[in-house]
């Protein structure tokens, strides 16, 4: 795809169209595979979702669904925090006051089994939220279509609903945003999202197993009897979060809240979901986590510098941190304060200026038409984070694709200083 | 805030301690 050179990318311009053919899995190095779930893309060869092959959204389309994300996220933030203007306005971008997490729309997903006997389940992999939940028979008001059958509780040995009195029922409050409802002494959550999709149903207990050798008797997860949304063929989510519900803290005796994954490079190829630490590599450069005040169950991050093409970009560490940052698997494009996202777009287009721009794609705004090439060179772009950690960006993480006459820097700057 | 999108994680592995409180990164994490 791509080779290094000192400060920039040579890409084969024929390669930056991804395969129709799923290549074989990718392993994390000394990986102990019993922890080890494979993370595909949703829309890719990969995936096993018909519904989603048979709808697969344009690229611009995916762009207008992060956007609404990104938008969630800020309108959460702002509404934890009590900024009453600012949740004005996203409220007159038809956004939802009430936006319990985020839009479902999450690009990647991974399969585990939950009950006993054990039924195989694809979720929506999502480090931006907290609950896990899967639809539920008898989908007492609505389900959606997924590829994998409705899970039964009837159908499972293991199944127990929670009560309302119980501290995890008063949990949700954090975890989802809403109070949590009582039926029959059942606990009921509901979850809605930046988009308008939700879930409502009975908080439960089941055996969760995510491999053969690694089973969690006694995990809450939602076991939705209303479902409605832009959910695809996926028969739920899987909440990565911080939260005390969230999957890695119900794990967190074995596996002490330690995860790790890597996206693939493209569609046709998988990725892992990895929970623990054994067989981590040395090689692994650690900086803080934070966290971000009314968002407390986000992964906070601290980016003091970005470089393109080996140039430090002249942006003081204040505003890169203005707002704060965090890291989100939900998230597609990187969105920047809106003066560091000047500065990347003046320096790579400066850098790029022998190539023709092509028109924008959606929130994208510096585009190029490479069909006149077989090879380019792009600049390389690093991020770099407290602790002295920088982290370089593949080439595949530089551009977005949407055809070789529009290939786009896939960055883009939020609307607010304040974002 | 500004979001570290999932775009620009490709081929990262990235590892989350919550423990510890602390981010990993470790490029070519695919292979």
């Amino acid at each position: 795809y791509a080779t290094a050179e000192a400060e920039s990318h040579t890409i084969h311009v024929a390669s930056l169209l991804p395969s129709s053919v799923c290549t074989h899995p990718a392993t994390p190095k000394g990986l102990d595979k019993k922890s080890s779930l494979q993370v595909i893309h949703k829309h890719g060869p990969c995936s096993q979702l018909p519904e989603e092959k048979a709808n697969i959204p344009t690229h611009a389309q995916i762009l207008v669904l992060d956007e609404v994300r990104v938008k969630s996220i800020h309108s959460k933030l702002a509404k934890n925090l009590g900024y009453v203007n600012v949740m004005k306005k996203d409220a007159a971008a038809n956004l939802p006051a009430k936006d319990g997490s985020l839009v479902g729309s999450g690009n990647y997903i991974v399969t585990i089994g939950l009950g006993t006997p054990k039924k195989n389940l694809t979720l929506i992999f999502d480090t931006g939220s907290d609950i896990t939940w899967t639809q539920c028979q008898p989908c007492l008001r609505s389900c959606y279509k997924q590829q994998d059958p409705i899970f039964s509780p009837s159908s499972s040995s293991t199944y127990s609903n929670v009560s309302c009195s119980s501290a995890a029922c008063t949990s949700l409050n954090s975890a989802t945003g809403n109070s949590p409802d009582c039926s029959s002494s059942t606990c009921v959550y509901g979850i809605q999202y930046g988009d308008s999709s939700f879930s409502i149903g009975f908080f439960a207990k089941e055996k969760l197993t995510l491999t053969s050798n690694v089973v969690f008797d006694n995990f809450l997860f939602g076991c939705g009897q209303n479902n409605q949304g832009l959910f695809g063929g996926a028969a739920g989510l899987l909440g990565l979060g911080r939260n005390k519900l969230s999957l890695p803290s119900q794990t967190a005796i074995k596996f002490k809240k330690i995860f790790s994954y890597c996206l693939p490079s493209s569609p046709s190829s998988t990725g892992f979901l990895k929970f623990g630490n054994d067989g981590l590599s040395k090689s692994v450069k650690f900086t803080t986590l934070s966290t971000i005040p009314g968002g407390e169950s986000f992964y906070g991050i601290t980016i003091i510098a970005m470089s393109v093409g080996g140039k430090k970009l002249s942006i003081s560490a204040s505003i890169l941190a203005a707002g704060g940052a965090i890291i989100d698997s939900g998230t597609v494009i990187t969105r920047l304060p809106p003066t560091a996202y000047s500065a990347l777009r003046f320096a790579f287009r400066k850098q790029m200026n022998q190539y023709p721009m092509a028109k924008p794609l959606s929130i994208l705004d510096t585009c190029y038409d490479f069909s006149k090439y077989s090879t380019v060179s792009i600049p390389k772009i690093s991020l770099f984070f407290e602790k002295g950690v920088e982290v370089p960006i593949d080439a595949r993480g530089i551009l977005y694709v949407n055809s070789i006459s529009q290939v786009c820097l896939a960055f883009a700057g939020n609307n607010n200083h304040s974002d | 805030v500004l979001i570290y999108g999932n775009t620009q994680q490709k081929t990262l592995e990235v590892v989350y301690d919550g423990t510890r409180r602390m981010l990993g990164f470790r490029t070519g994490g695919c292979t």
